[in-house]
């Protein structure tokens, strides 16, 4: 059976807020190791891989393998009924035709409790190759979330360029242009507001921003994004939560002109 | 712009 105690309902809350427009129908895979979802959108175009760590929950039991096929917008309405500081508990039977949502507020004495009927979902499921990526940028999930929203006031797509002078989005549409460059930088009193830019090679790349706007929907989780990109290969944008949990996104590029 | 790619051309079942 499963048993997961979260120490906060707010963390699954922000996680599905983040993933719910971009997927609907999701395997939640638990094994000993933890609570892991991968994803893709309906277009095939992204794809949404969360890990949540048995570290994250105390206690994590979870005696055999079990794939919880949950519906994104029940499971919502569910989650929306707790409170973000109440102790949420995952539990699950071996075969299971439900989960058991049980919500508890550490101040007082009320206990909710939920069942989310589950479906029977077939999932293909994608080998994500490990990838030395040409260029690692680390930057405040906030700041990305600002770029990527003003520069879809112009266009539809962004091109990502890193060089050793820095990141650089740009776009253009029928408007007109715009773009907006990092640079490395350090804030020792506000290190969540550091960028860093980490190269092994240029890298140019252009993607949808209907996507990067979605992903930013994750910003909330984590102070920090992680942008890693590659030539010709997806995008990877990451949120990393603690005990090294993490909610990543994979955005394929737009090729050729 | 380019023409939108398949994640599914990158990343293979498994």
């Amino acid at each position: 059976m499963l048993e997961a105690r979260l120490e906060q309902a707010n963390l699954l809350k922000k996680v599905v807020d983040a993933i719910k427009d971009l997927v609907q129908d999701c395997n939640f895979d638990c094994n000993d190791s933890g609570i892991a979802l991968q994803a893709m959108d309906n277009s095939h175009v992204a794809l949404v891989s969360m890990m949540l760590k048995s570290e994250s929950f105390s206690p994590f039991r979870c005696d055999r393998n079990i794939a919880l096929g949950i519906n994104l917008t029940s499971l919502t309405k569910v989650l929306r009924c707790a409170a973000n500081e109440d102790i949420l508990t995952l539990k699950a039977e071996d075969a299971p035709d439900v989960v058991n949502l049980v919500f508890e507020s550490a101040e007082s004495d009320r206990l909710s409790e939920y069942d989310i009927k589950l479906m029977d979902i077939d999932q293909e499921h994608l080998g994500i190759p490990e990838t030395e990526y040409a260029a690692t940028i680390s930057m405040p999930s906030a700041e990305f979330q600002k770029i990527c929203r003003d520069l879809m006031a112009l266009s539809e797509s962004v091109s990502i360029e890193c060089t050793k002078e820095g990141v650089k989005f740009a776009c253009s549409g029928d408007i007109g242009s715009g773009s907006v460059t990092l640079r490395s930088h350090t804030n020792v009193e506000k290190p969540q507001l550091n960028v860093e830019i980490d190269l092994s090679e240029p890298v140019a790349l252009t993607f949808s921003l209907k996507y990067l706007v979605n992903f930013c929907k994750a910003s909330g989780l984590s102070e920090q994004v992680r942008l890693c990109l590659s030539n010709e290969v997806p995008l990877l944008v990451e949120y990393a939560l603690s005990n090294n949990s993490y909610l990543r996104f994979y955005l394929a590029p737009k090729i050729g002109d | 712009e380019g023409t939108q790619s398949n994640i599914t051309s990158f990343f293979h079942g498994g």
